[in-house]
């Protein structure tokens, strides 16, 4: 109201006036108006969303399950380049500083290229000296031949000429390294001016910002946090030990994430499918693109018919086959337990600890990379984006236990797009595609020794998602 | 992002009770998990 008795007052004068200022005031008042109005709508866009996750939160509350509905917002979001703009946050995250002090490294980078040049100079006037000072010993060396040569009065002079020589040369030698490591400091320095690090100064509050926005645990982080050097570097952070204990029971699968359960259940009776919410269902081999290892419902069924027909069997034998028989079938061994197919879905908040780890002991026999979209993969994009877990992009890694078949596949996200795998550091996730087809079969890879592959223990870090 | 995890289990045999190794998710729908807490668990016969 303030604002508008301003722009009237103004106006007001502007018309006594004869309308000659009335440029200049309205300019001047134009800004802080379109300020005015997005601050507005950001508040009114976020007050909306807090009232609908209220009016969720509520109806889940009273048994309400949600469906499928698509919308023009799930439309737009196809159209938009979803995989450049997540790579540009993640440029964005991990180069917050260079922008606002690129003068400054300018300027510094110019003095440390002097300071670089003046250590070259000392450098060239060091070996200059040093080849005096060959020349001066070869001289001395000379000398003293002649010397032992004219007068071998003196047999004490050539071993001090040379303890002379061992000297100027180990303190040449130890000067000349002292050099060279102010050199790499200075270098280090520079590459420090230059690489995309929040100043010091500055991380305590952005880090803080970012922990009160998505509520993280700051005091888990495993190191104070002046020391990461970006958001990005933050956001994948490790937690101080025992922040997280395994439990030690060993007929317990393990959370491999922090996160939220969206879904969980078997797939025996349901099919090969996962609900992502009521109405809308993705099958299990679209998301691990699996062939080989995961066990069809054929297989499952079929084991549990050979699992119950098993023991009717026995029934069946005769007096004296059993008499006859050997002590194997006398006293058969007992059957070993069946196995169902489970599956559980986590979902990671932008706040969570956003590192994987190991659910069970288990061998990861195969990787695939799914190179797809970047859909958000929020509680309304699951609602409105069919297909959201098979069409974006995701790292599966396919295994066994000793219980037998286990896969996991790790799903990122707009702003979480690049999964990084410890076991195999050089896989590149959310890289620029030169095809404009989604529709790319999977990168495979085998891992070596075949049939073994990487071993990974309970609780064992595996992968982290990293920003952009 | 998200993780979703498949993998085989222990189930109970049909018309044997005495075996009871079957596994069994320990959460809900909507529950906060961490790294390290039990999923589910299956008695070891």
């Amino acid at each position: 109201s303030s604002f508008l008795r301003k722009l009237q007052t103004t106006q007001g004068r502007a018309s006594f006036t004869g309308g000659k200022s009335s440029t200049s005031q309205g300019n001047s008042f134009l800004v802080p108006g379109a300020t005015m109005a997005t601050i507005v709508m950001l508040g009114a866009l976020h007050a909306r969303r807090m009232y609908n996750d209220k009016k969720i939160e509520e109806a889940r509350e009273k048994g309400v399950e949600f469906e499928f509905q698509p919308d023009i917002k799930a439309t737009f979001l196809r159209l938009v380049p979803l995989r450049s703009i997540s790579r540009f946050w993640g440029f964005l995250t991990s180069v917050l500083q260079s922008s606002k002090t690129d003068l400054g490294n300018r300027f510094r980078w110019k003095e440390t290229r002097k300071q670089i040049s003046a250590s070259n100079e000392n450098i060239s006037e060091t070996s200059t000296s040093v080849d005096a000072l060959s020349a001066l010993a070869l001289g001395l060396r000379r000398m003293e031949r002649l010397r032992s040569a004219v007068d071998v009065v003196v047999p004490t002079l050539s071993s001090k000429i040379a303890i002379l020589e061992r000297g100027n040369y180990r303190g040449e030698r130890e000067r000349e390294r002292e050099r060279e490591r102010e050199r790499e400091r200075a270098s280090e320095r520079a590459r420090r001016h230059f690489s995309s690090e929040l100043p010091i100064w500055f991380r305590p509050h952005v880090y803080r910002a970012w922990a009160r926005a998505f509520h993280s645990n700051l005091e888990e982080a495993a190191k104070p946090l002046n020391e990461y050097a970006s958001l990005r570097e933050f956001f994948v952070r490790s937690l101080k030990e025992d922040s997280r204990p395994i439990d030690s029971n060993p007929c317990c699968l393990i959370s491999p994430v922090d996160g939220t359960v969206l879904r969980f259940g078997d797939l025996k009776e349901a099919g090969t499918m996962i609900e992502q919410v009521k109405g809308f269902s993705y099958s299990v081999s679209s998301l691990l693109g699996a062939r080989p290892l995961l066990p069809s419902m054929e297989d499952v069924q079929q084991e549990s018919r050979v699992q119950e027909k098993a023991p009717r069997d026995e029934d069946k034998k005769s007096w004296w086959r059993i008499t006859l028989a050997s002590p194997k079938v006398r006293d058969p061994e007992p059957a070993s337990p069946m196995k169902g197919l489970f599956y559980c879905v986590l979902y990671l908040k932008p706040g969570d600890y956003h590192r994987i780890h190991s659910p069970v002991d288990w061998n990861v026999l195969v990787r695939r990379h799914f190179s797809g979209r970047l859909f958000p993969l929020n509680e309304r994009a699951t609602r409105t984006i069919r297909n959201l877990y098979v069409e974006n992009e995701r790292v599966v890694l396919e295994g066994r236990w000793e219980e037998g078949y286990m896969a996991m596949a790790a799903i990122g996200a707009t702003n979480i797009g690049s999964i990084e795998l410890f076991i195999e550091p050089a896989l590149g996730t959310n890289r620029p595609r030169k095809k404009l087809l989604h529709s790319e079969p999977p990168q495979e890879r085998i891992y070596e020794p075949a049939g073994a592959g990487v071993m990974l223990k309970k609780g064992d870090e595996v992968a982290a998602f990293n920003m952009g | 992002s998200t993780v979703v995890l498949v993998f085989q289990a222990p189930i109970s045999v049909p018309g044997d009770e005495s075996v009871s190794s079957e596994f069994k998710f320990s959460i809900r729908e909507g529950d906060r998990v961490r790294v390290g807490e039990a999923l589910g668990r299956w008695n070891d016969s």
